[in-house]
């Protein structure tokens, strides 16, 4: 029953004027409501089976607090989440839904002046860089975020229809901060 | 004169015209040297016809109809500014053509893909004029006889022709418009035995083929007038009191990406699978240190 919300949005969205935005706009306005409610309660459940995999701290001691919770980011494509931001050690972890190992770049939005220990789930230390979020992103009308630099790792070999987990802690170590940091060349044009 | 990008010895490399800061070129880097193909993309706007809708040639472009004043794109503008990105993962080159359109390309470490992310908006509309903006990539010195293929609402690779309908004769009076077809995950041209090309997006959107090697997909539309077709409304979308931003990531492949392995169709419907089904990710504050974690 915890997906009907979802299911049910995703039916009225084939109507033809949500599949090819011709709708007006208060009827869009209401189209990304039923969607929005039915994403947000899905990934709650989504959350809840995490716990039950033990893939959340506390998950096998009788449920983990709200804290503990695992938080999707909606707001990734404008390089924002507040989770990212704000905390000084968090989790990362990726769920493959295809049926084949895959890799793939993650992208976490950071703040900076500071530098990030990634470790994956065997205590590797993980090659990671901080690539700056473009000057037009953090201009959009509306973002809301400390975050100025993404940072970038690789999830190698994530298992099919399955997860890969990473753990991700905020330094001051200059070393490592110099060490992530992407060069940056500004060329000048020849005219 | 111009400007290399690349990630050291495996996976792309990117050269960009120094005077514009316009893409130029890519190649794949091979340990026995690079071979470049020449390429170039930019972005575009087509005036949105306005009109009363009295008569059918008044009819305005709107959420309906794309219906472009004039058979012409203009160039958003001539050149782009640009910031050169590098690290040991990914290079980006992010370039800015004006403050309402920007984009990023993207080569990760041993990939072969050409990734742009594009971010368009809020379109400005003092000059009384909607605007449809466009990205155009076009392969120089190819011909493709006017002839593309897109996938259709999860059907099979259409071929389309320039100007024909295979099954009516077609008297096209829009020469834009009329060569418009829906794009579901991608666009690709063919020429030849050694070159084939796609562009994949991560939306639907409309795209076209207008000329010999021209890949050309719409990403953003902002327009004054209702098209008279029952929306009742003009494409105006406004938040924070401007009009929509968007964001969203083209990829380009060539068929000298291929190899033994995984030839053209290998590429396109891999690529297509990952950029269909992303991993979900999600993140957990944690108190505990990795070895805790761990």
């Amino acid at each position: 029953p915890r997906l009907e919300r979802l299911k049910e949005a995703m039916g009225v969205l084939q109507h033809h004027d949500a599949v090819s935005g011709t709708a007006k706009q208060h009827v869009t306005n209401d189209y990304s409501e039923r969607l929005s409610q039915g994403v947000s309660e899905s990934f709650q459940m989504v959350a809840e089976a995490y716990s039950k995999l033990n893939v959340v701290e506390g998950g096998d001691e009788g449920g983990p607090e709200a804290a503990e919770m695992p938080v999707f980011c909606p707001l990734l494509n404008v390089s924002s989440c507040p989770t990212t931001e704000a905390s000084e050690a968090f989790t990362v972890t990726l769920y493959n839904p295809l049926a084949r190992p895959r890799s793939f770049h993650a992208r976490v939005p950071v703040p900076g002046g500071a530098g990030y220990k990634v470790t994956d789930h065997q205590g590797h230390a993980v090659v990671s860089q901080l690539v700056p979020v473009p000057d037009a992103v953090l201009k959009v009308p509306g973002r809301n975020s400390s975050a100025t630099y993404e940072l970038v790792f690789l999830a190698q070999d994530i298992p099919p229809l399955g997860l890969l987990q990473f753990h991700v802690q905020r330094t001051a170590n200059l070393r490592f901060q110099k060490e992530q940091m992407s060069q940056i060349l500004r060329p000048e044009r020849s005219h | 004169k111009d400007i290399e990008v690349n990630l050291g010895n495996q996976g792309l490399a990117v050269l960009l015209d120094k005077d514009t800061g316009l893409l130029k070129s890519i190649g794949v880097v091979r340990p026995d040297g690079i071979t470049m193909v020449k390429v170039n993309q930019t972005y575009l706007w087509y005036a949105g016809m306005s009109g009363n809708n009295s008569q059918e040639e008044f009819r305005a472009s709107g959420a309906y109809i794309f219906r472009p004043d004039g058979a012409h794109a203009r160039p958003v503008a001539a050149a782009a500014n640009v910031t050169i990105v590098q690290g040991p993962l990914v290079a980006e080159i992010h370039q800015v053509w004006t403050p309402w359109v920007s984009q990023v390309i993207r080569v990760y470490k041993e990939e072969l893909t050409l990734e742009m992310e594009w971010l368009v908006g809020p379109i400005p509309i003092n000059d009384g004029v909607g605007k449809e903006v466009v990205s155009r990539v076009v392969w120089p010195d190819i011909s493709t006889n006017g002839t593309f293929y897109t996938d259709a609402n999860g059907r099979e690779m259409i071929k389309r022709v320039k100007n024909y309908r295979p099954t009516w004769q077609l008297h096209n009076v829009e020469p834009v418009a009329g060569n418009y077809y829906p794009v579901n995950s991608r666009l690709v041209i063919s020429g030849g035995p050694d070159f084939q090309a796609a562009l994949m997006n991560d939306r639907s959107q409309g795209g076209t083929s207008l000329d010999d090697g021209h890949m050309e997909l719409m990403l953003h539309r902002r327009l004054l007038h209702d098209d008279a077709f029952g929306v009742g409304e003009p494409l105006n979308e406004t938040a924070f009191g401007e009009g929509l931003v968007a964001r969203g990531k083209l990829f380009l492949l060539h068929s000298d990406f291929a190899n033994d392995d995984c030839d053209f169709g290998c590429l396109h419907r891999s690529l297509g699978e990952k950029l269909m089904l992303e991993p979900v990710v999600s993140f957990t504050a944690t108190s505990k240190p990795a070895h805790a974690w761990r």
